[in-house]
């Protein structure tokens, strides 16, 4: 049996409120250690990964290990219309595991609100441990989320693609669309502590821009957001969800490459 | 031209 219990303001619905324009239904696992959620987007582009430990929810119980295809467009906006203040209760059970149940509960206790989502079928995926995956990258970035942010807000004027490239002491973002083009260079500065560009070889990766748009949303809810390139494989944008949190979101986001 | 890659080009479906 899963119970997990959290308040309406929190940081995990903030998040899945940000990558809700990414994906719709997500894998959802948990164990007596935390909820991890998985998702990809219908095309395929980029791949989601968030990892929620037990202790950041308000209550949190699961005896046995779970894994459920989740509508959490569908949960989301059934959340939507609670009292920010309310609670959020999910439940789902072994004798009946084709659903689950939301309840959420007024700041006064005096009314209940209860819905039972079905579950939905979902491919799975076998995703490598992701942190050596990030100790093999070319280059990395780690910069305040404001600074990413903002590139991506400059970036978004031109309407194409988005090559990132290392350059010397730092990297290039280069845009190039129909009403012309667009070049920010972020360089490591001396003195800056939030700031740490470390290139072990040149890379260069072209992407989509309207998913570097959808990263910088949810980076939004953390400090600081981590870049990693390597040459011919996935964009990987990682952030820690909150300031004082073990919660972390990871993005892939796969290349164009030479076709 | 480039073509859109997608991540199971670089991870096996389990």
């Amino acid at each position: 049996m899963l119970e997990l219990k959290l308040v309406k303001e929190s940081l995990f619905l903030n998040v899945l409120e940000a990558i809700l324009d990414l994906v719709a239904v997500a894998s959802v696992s948990c164990s007596s250690t935390g909820l991890k959620l998985q998702a990809m987007d219908a095309k395929g582009v980029a791949f989601i990964s968030l990892l929620i430990p037990a202790k950041e929810f308000q209550f949190y119980h699961c005896d046995k290990d779970l894994s459920m295809g989740i509508a959490i467009g569908d949960m989301v906006e059934a959340i939507r219309s609670a009292d920010k203040d309310g609670t959020i209760t999910i439940k789902a059970s072994d004798e009946n595991f084709r659903n689950i149940t939301v309840s959420i509960e007024s700041p006064e206790c005096n009314e209940t609100t209860s819905f039972s989502l079905l579950l939905v079928t979902l491919k799975r995926f076998c995703i490598p441990e992701l942190q050596g995956l990030l100790k093999k990258y070319d280059a990395c970035v780690q910069m305040p989320s404001v600074d990413f942010m903002r590139i991506c807000k400059y970036l978004s004027n031109v309407d194409g693609d988005v090559d990132i490239s290392t350059i010397d002491k730092g990297i290039r973002f280069f845009a190039l669309g129909k009403c012309g083009c667009l070049n920010v260079k972020y360089m490591q500065p001396e003195k800056a502590t939030d700031i740490d560009i470390s290139v072990q070889a040149p890379v260069s990766l072209t992407l989509d821009l309207k998913y570097m748009n959808s990263f910088a949303k949810v980076s939004a809810l953390s400090n600081q957001v981590k870049l990693c390139l390597s040459k011919g494989q996935p964009l990987v944008v990682q952030c820690k969800i909150g300031q004082k949190t073990k919660s972390r979101i990871i993005y892939l986001l796969a290349p164009k490459i030479k076709g | 031209g480039r073509k859109q890659s997608t991540i199971t080009n670089f991870f096996v479906r389990a």
